[in-house]
């Protein structure tokens, strides 16, 4: 989810 | 993971391999603001909350460590390695702290994706990040020889901004979910900021002559 696509940038 | 992400990942990567360089082999950290290395331990540890919560991938958290342990690292040698810290130019870097913290801390608790502990810190880390660069662009307009390993890693730092941008386009035309306006605004703004520094970076090189920023 949206989440997890901001999550796995640095 | 796309290309112009993972090549602002390495060039993030190489900014604090650069600096690390600097510290630990030249023993030295003149022209390196402590203010913006204490602001980038302070962004990363706001950011990487999420180590606890989340397994992304193992890239993905290895290289949070590495941001987390480097930028801890840093700020430690420029203040307590009894040869580093003697090189630290303490009396022109003198930006305040509480200057960039106080309004991005505001601005994360008004302005956030989720009002959560971790996605306001996720917020304020954004914003912080944007501006952690100032004491430092500061402290070059002040140095008088600016050394190259020092222009390389604002160079670098510069360079992986642009990179991330361009990773967003993709991202935002490859993943039909991919929409961050926080990161994003955020990050123009942080780029903008370094546009002046590569004008006179890129002069330089082309001219062949020392780095030096007009005050």
């Amino acid at each position: 989810d949206s989440e997890d696509t901001k999550h796995d940038e640095l | 993971m796309n290309v112009f992400r993972l090549a602002g990942d390495m060039t993030h990567l190489l900014s604090v391999v650069v600096l690390l360089l600097k510290i630990h082999t030249i023993k030295s950290c003149a022209g390196i603001s402590l203010k913006t290395q204490e602001l980038y331990a302070v962004v990363f540890a706001a950011r990487y909350l999420d180590l606890f919560v989340h397994f992304v991938s193992l890239y993905n958290t290895v290289m949070k460590l590495v941001f987390l342990a480097s930028s801890f690292s840093i700020v430690w040698y420029m203040k307590r390695h009894k040869i580093v810290r003697r090189t630290y130019d303490k009396d022109h870097d003198t930006f305040r702290h509480y200057v960039l913290v106080l309004p991005c801390l505001l601005l994360a608790l008004l302005i956030n994706e989720k009002f959560t502990f971790r996605e306001v810190m996720w917020a304020f880390s954004i914003y912080l990040e944007a501006v952690a660069i100032f004491p430092q662009l500061v402290l070059l307009q002040r140095t008088r020889n600016i050394d190259n390993l020092t222009g390389q890693y604002v160079f670098f730092l510069g360079a992986y901004r642009v990179l991330y941008i361009l990773n967003w386009i993709y991202r935002y035309f490859t993943e039909p979910h991919f929409v961050h306006w926080i990161s994003w605004v955020a990050g123009i703004v942080q780029t903008l900021l370094y546009a002046d520094f590569f004008y006179y970076y890129i002069m330089s090189w082309k001219n062949n002559v020392k780095l030096e920023l007009p005050a």
